[in-house]
């Protein structure tokens, strides 16, 4: 009906932006309720696009995707890992109650190299994350600044950092200096053999502009780092301002819409479906189990 | 007429158990009665291990075979499936015979690339047929 052909010319949501490059014959197929257009479903184009005989072809001469970075491809696989099994089965735990994160690498960062060894060495970085993937459905559980190491530079093995976080707010289009909304400052001790990762938790600072479906985060950080223990020589041959790589934002997300998985929703769903789906039954051993369940 | 029965038996040898077993079933389920296959493929077949990392192989199953008359209760079917049935049978055969359809769903964890080079690890229901049914 012409009524929905209007829905999909709504440019309400990011997400619909891609639509455009669907086939037009595809179109009328598209029309799904807004929570799943607004899903940002990754895998709808493409298996509506394989549906169209040439969308093979045309899926194929798609423009290439941005490379993710290296370290982030990898932390996201160990990720995957630890939730899913083998087979792509999302693991049950508790602690587990996100069922999208979404992995940002800064779209430009610019450094300020800077070291003063009475004040510890500092590494600071103005960042922005563009968010324009985060759809309106998707609310923040945590997030998550993600530092690595280059790990070929030698480091002292334990370090205590102070991270102060401020936020540019980006007023009317004229401002010229970005006006600081709010900063945050926190202290940090870590052993670096341990660990290739350091997550600095920023939900709380970060959570009123993702909230508002902010989509661009202009963030500056400025990490001064002491090392730990005294006897070892303060000044290093690689400052840590050089090791510190800048970081990725993770966001651990609470997808709303239908098409995702909810744990929840899939122990109510058990609990309320009558009918009793056929055990696949063996000749021999089946039939006694169902005259029992029947029962 | 014991001299008869002999030649008969001769003519006829008595059929081991698992012949009997397999004479019987015919009875007892149809040939190719509706049920859950396994079905695995890996998004490299469809040209897509570039942005889909992972899982490397997805086995989304499907349901295939025929729905017996009397289904009843035995593939959680409403009882509206052997109306459907007699329908069919007795009233207009343009109206379908029950379909052996999917009546439960297992969610499959994606990684994948998004355009703009993020990364993205999503749970997504209903990817994994895991029972049948007939409706």
């Amino acid at each position: 009906p012409p009524a929905r052909a209007q829905l999909i010319s709504d440019k309400s949501s990011g997400f619909l932006a891609a639509q455009e490059e669907l086939p037009s014959e595809l179109k009328p197929l598209l029309w799904l309720p807004q929570g799943v257009l607004r899903g940002g479903y990754a895998l709808l184009p493409p298996l509506l696009k394989v549906l169209s005989e040439q969308g093979q072809q045309q899926w194929h001469s798609q423009g290439p995707r941005l490379q993710p970075d290296s370290r982030a491809l990898r932390y996201m696989k160990r990720l995957y890992k630890m939730s899913a099994t083998k087979e792509g089965i999302p693991k049950a735990s508790k602690s587990h109650l996100y069922n999208t994160v979404r992995l940002f690498t800064p779209c430009w960062e610019c450094k300020h190299p800077h070291r003063d060894l009475s004040k510890g060495d500092l590494h600071s970085v103005d960042l922005l994350f563009n968010l324009d993937r985060v759809t309106a459905l998707e609310h923040l559980l945590k997030s998550v600044l993600l530092y690595s190491f280059d790990t070929s530079i030698p480091i002292s093995s334990s370090i205590t950092c102070m991270c102060h976080l401020s936020v540019q707010e980006h007023g009317s289009p004229g401002q010229v200096c970005p006006s600081i909304s709010h900063s945050i400052a926190f202290s940090l001790h870590f052993e670096v053999r341990r660990r290739k990762w350091v997550e600095l938790d920023v939900t709380s600072f970060l959570q009123p502009l993702i909230a508002t479906h902010r989509r661009n985060i202009h963030m500056a950080v400025n990490v001064t780092c002491l090392v730990a223990d005294p006897q070892e020589d303060t000044r290093l041959e690689h400052p840590i301002s050089v090791a510190l790589v800048p970081p990725s934002l993770l966001l651990y997300l609470n997808d709303t819409s239908e098409q995702a998985y909810h744990r929840w929703n899939s122990l109510r769903h058990r609990r309320k479906s009558p009918a009793w789906p056929r055990q696949r039954s063996s000749p021999t051993g089946g039939k006694g189990q169902e005259t029992s369940q029947r029962a | 007429s014991r001299r008869r029965r002999e030649d008969k038996l001769k003519a006829s040898p008595a059929t081991s158990p698992s012949n009997l077993s397999q004479y019987f079933k015919q009875f007892l389920f149809p040939q190719n009665e509706c049920e859950l296959h396994n079905f695995r493929l890996s998004f490299s077949q469809l040209k897509w291990d570039k942005w889909i990392i992972a899982p490397n192989r997805y086995s989304p199953q499907y349901c295939k075979g025929d729905c017996p008359r009397v289904v009843g209760h035995r593939y959680g079917s409403p009882v509206h499936t052997m109306v459907q049935n007699i329908i069919y049978e007795k009233l207009d055969p343009s109206v379908p015979k029950p379909s052996c359809v999917p009546a439960e769903y297992s969610p499959l964890s994606v990684l994948t690339i998004e355009p703009d080079g993020s990364i993205v690890y999503k749970e997504y229901e209903d990817m994994i047929a895991t029972r049948c049914t007939c409706r």
